[in-house]
């Protein structure tokens, strides 16, 4: 279902070059749980930019369902994202004139979602998240991981095919950690595509497939192991 | 010289109160090295705040070297604070359009340092927290883990009395954690308070005093179990 090859991202500043990938083959198949680890500058929140179409590769190649996604234009992109992929960003991105529950909601606007079907998952969604007392709490007004779960009902909150969490519990504490791998694993369970980047090895080893990064390439991968 | 008594600290939400710390009475001596844990939500970051004079108690009293600190103007205070504390923010708070030498450089200038000082203090800086090829990156051209290491280093770099760091390995892998925590806890044996709020049992565990929060209640300090 996501096929990259010779995949490389590589930033220009000034006249310097910043090699953040190079030479990415990986091949995802529908409803894999994959955990992504490798040390802090390695690529991992780019390449998981790249498979999420929030960004384009330099060079090579990604097919998504047999679709060449390389080279569309960005209102091209932006709905494929969205048809497909849930985001947990590192650092949230909420949009913060809007409350938790608001902020959770959003995906179920974009999608045309009646006002009382949307209020009734949004309140699911809290409630598996710990989050109905902070409801009305706009992003300023939350902690750090109460942030971090609603960027993660709102990433899981319209069922995507493929969730993608960037270190999705660097800010919380070992129980509630737990219960949102436990959360997410769930939907794997459901067949939903599951793609962890983690600083946790409790959290990396949980996955059935891992993948290590260090320096912009992939120097292990389970699945190459079986093979 | 750290003195808190009866503090409290909550936040009004229209007309509802959420009562982010309660009845906290908490003594840190000079050079002590100290962990907070408690689950997500329970006020962590809200005590290190007030200890840091970043925002004000509801109630209570802050005895600081034997000087109330509660009713200072807000000059006094931003003054205090400068003097007196080296603070790493949960989510860094970096300076956008500055790079990440520049960031790490301010508290230098607002010292009144001269160029070249600053200039080898940087460069110092940039060298143990392994920043010195990203010297020229802003903090939307670092990973997550770069920037954490930026607020780490700029926090650090003055010597402060008192470094209070919040959750400063939440975006670093083991290997680079621990090397930041022992970054760390060199400055501790110099003679620096520090006090760690922390999510990573391995870390807190490694405090000399331990500090369990639950619902804005400090609810273990193994301070008061040797007494
Ligand atoms: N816009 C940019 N311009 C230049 N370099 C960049 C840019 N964005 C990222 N980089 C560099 O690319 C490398 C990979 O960054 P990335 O954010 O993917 O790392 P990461 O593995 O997610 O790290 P962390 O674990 O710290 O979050 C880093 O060394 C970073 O400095
Ligand atoms: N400005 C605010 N208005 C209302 N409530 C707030 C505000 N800031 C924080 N809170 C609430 O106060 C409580 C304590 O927040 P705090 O940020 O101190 O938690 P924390 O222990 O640091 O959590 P985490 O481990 O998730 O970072 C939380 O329940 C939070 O929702
Ligand atoms: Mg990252
Ligand atoms: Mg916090």
């Amino acid at each position: 279902m996501i096929r990259l090859s010779g995949l490389g991202k590589e930033f220009l500043l000034g006249d310097q070059r910043v090699h953040a990938l190079r030479d990415i083959n990986l091949r995802i198949g529908r409803g894999e749980y994959l955990s992504i680890m490798g040390p802090s500058g390695s690529g991992k929140s780019t390449l998981l930019n790249l498979i999420a179409l929030l960004d384009r590769p330099s060079n090579g190649d990604y097919l998504l369902n047999d679709r060449n996604v390389t080279g569309l234009d960005d209102d091209s992109l932006a709905r494929v994202r969205r048809e497909n992929f849930g985001f947990v960003f590192q650092f949230f991105h909420l949009i913060p004139r809007l409350t938790a529950a608001e902020n959770i909601e959003v995906p179920l606007i974009l999608a045309g979602q009646e006002p009382r079907q949307r209020r009734a998952r949004v309140q699911e969604a809290m409630a598996s998240y710990g989050l109905i007392d902070r409801a009305g709490h706009r992003p300023d007004q939350l902690s750090g991981g109460q942030r971090q779960r609603v960027a993660i009902a709102r990433a899981t909150i319209m069922r995507p095919a493929v969730i993608l969490a960037d270190e999705p519990t660097g800010n919380l504490d070992q129980t509630t950690g737990k219960q949102v791998i436990s959360l997410l694993e769930q939907l794997n369970q459901e067949g939903i595509t599951l793609i962890l980047v983690t600083h946790d090895a409790a959290i990396g080893e949980h996955a059935t497939r891992r993948i290590k990064l260090i320096d912009g390439m992939i120097t292990e991968d389970t699945a190459e192991l079986a093979a």
